[in-house]
């Protein structure tokens, strides 16, 4: 206000600016500085600040995602690395989930030829509408399956003893990967955005059952349990070339990076998509 | 009519276009034709040359340089603002980047305000009342372009996310 006058009264809410503030004016109040934060959170899509516990593992795909999508080729650790374009296309968050491990000795409740994993996927806003997804399993080319061609075979369950799993993809597993001397390569399986609203609207739990069987083989899954001991080289092999369980006396930086991931792909309404479209 | 100042600079043949927001809308200025009173942005500066206002049709003949420094710089204008997520507490849940430049929005909306000044009508309209009458405050000096940035952070869950926040970081200033 200029000239202490004003055309329009203030009904006291809003004190007038001075030219000048004073020292004490430029420290905000305590109070004031929460709620602008909290409001600032909340633009962000979160309820309060996050308190994440120390040395949370970060997935490589996300580091690798992050330097791509800000043009910093030089800091990626993975050569493989292609950056997911059409998984993208209009989302504007990605969020990666690792598998939920049971606890205590689970190669009781494991079956020998099959590994049940789930994903919680509870903390995704109910807001936010999940336009892509991907499963993400390492290969280990440390490994071999064994002789001969091995197909994975991915079905939707529920549970480890799901009498009637839904087969999602079925693929060919051949021992040498294309261009890649050494190390791993991620296997990713693309899922439809419906699996995930229907978890998501449902339990917020994600389940798949992973099967590995050589090629001549043709069992289906209700029947491979009670063929499950004569084939337990293969499921060793299994184990070491698909990392799905942690090994014994693997550290959680290590198992961190090598494990199960779940990434979703979506969109929370609001702002531009991570890839732009528009001209150049 | 022209001004008898050497800081006064004539420039001919080029139109005056002027975009409401976007990277560069004001990198390259041109005077009207009729127009023969006009600073060049080189003249009196600013952060990366963004945003840069002219005095022009507003100097007196007799002005100084230095005043007339002085009246362009407190001129409605980006300013370099870095926020570092660690000052603010925020360091560690956000993994990435460690911080950005924000920019912020600084200076007066005096009238007159030219096209380039990014000035929407109401601030025209509100400007011009504020001549003529001093109870109502001038148009203030707020964001016209703003562009996201991508951040990779912790929740709340302790799962990583890669989002982009939208309106991040200031593109360019007016009235």
């Amino acid at each position: 206000r200029q000239g202490g006058e004003s055309s329009e009264p203030d009904n006291g809410r809003v004190p007038p600016t001075p030219s000048s503030p004073s020292p004490a004016a430029a420290l905000p109040d305590p109070g004031l500085a929460q709620t602008i934060q909290s409001l600032l959170l909340s633009r962000l899509g979160l309820q309060s600040q996050p308190n994440p516990r120390p040395d949370v593992p970060v997935p490589q795909y996300l580091l690798d995602l992050y330097r791509f999508h800000q043009q910093q080729y030089h800091l990626l650790e993975d050569p493989t690395f292609s950056f997911p374009s059409h998984h993208i296309q209009q989302a504007n968050t990605i969020r990666s989930f690792h598998h939920s491990e049971p606890f205590g000795d689970n190669t009781k409740v494991r079956d020998q030829t099959r590994v049940h994993i789930s994903f919680n996927l509870s903390s995704i806003p109910q807001d936010e509408t999940v336009l892509s997804a991907e499963l993400r399993l390492l290969r280990s080319q440390a490994a071999s399956l064994g002789p001969g061609p091995h197909r994975l075979n991915l079905y939707l369950s529920k549970h480890h003893e799901d009498p009637e799993p839904t087969m999602l993809e079925t693929r060919l597993l051949t021992s040498g990967l294309h261009g890649i001397k050494a190390g791993s390569f991620w296997e990713a399986f693309t899922l439809k955005p419906d699996l995930l609203r229907k978890a998501h609207g449902g339990t917020g739990s994600l389940g798949f059952l992973l099967e590995v069987r050589p090629e001549n083989s043709t069992a289906s899954p209700d029947q491979s349990s009670s063929s499950a001991a004569g084939d337990n080289q293969t499921e060793q092999h299994q184990e070491r070339h698909l990392r799905v369980c942690r090994s014994v006396g693997q550290d959680d930086h290590s198992w961190a990076q090598e494990r199960p991931l779940l990434v979703t792909y979506s969109h929370d309404g609001h702002g531009e998509p991570l890839v732009k479209h528009g001209r150049r | 009519t022209s001004g008898n100042s050497k800081w006064i600079k004539a420039r001919k043949g080029s139109n005056m276009k002027t975009k409401r927001s976007g990277k560069g809308h004001n990198r390259d200025q041109g005077w009207g034709k009729t127009r023969k009173v006009g600073y060049s942005m080189k003249s009196w500066g600013d952060d990366k040359g963004e945003v840069s206002w002219s005095d022009r049709g507003r100097v007196k003949r007799n002005g100084s340089p230095a005043k007339l420094k002085r009246l362009s710089r407190g001129r409605c204008r980006r300013h370099p603002l870095h926020v570092d997520f660690r000052d603010v507490g925020w360091h560690k849940w956000i993994i990435a980047p460690s911080g950005y430049d924000a920019f912020f929005c600084l200076g007066e909306c005096r009238y007159p305000l030219a096209d380039h000044m990014n000035a929407s009508s109401h601030a025209v309209v509100q400007t011009m009342v504020n001549s003529v009458n001093g109870a109502v405050p001038r148009a203030c000096c707020v964001p016209t372009s703003l562009s996201p940035i991508a951040l990779l952070y912790l929740d709340n869950h302790d799962r990583v996310v890669l989002k982009n926040y939208q309106d991040m970081v200031v593109e360019s200033c007016g009235c």
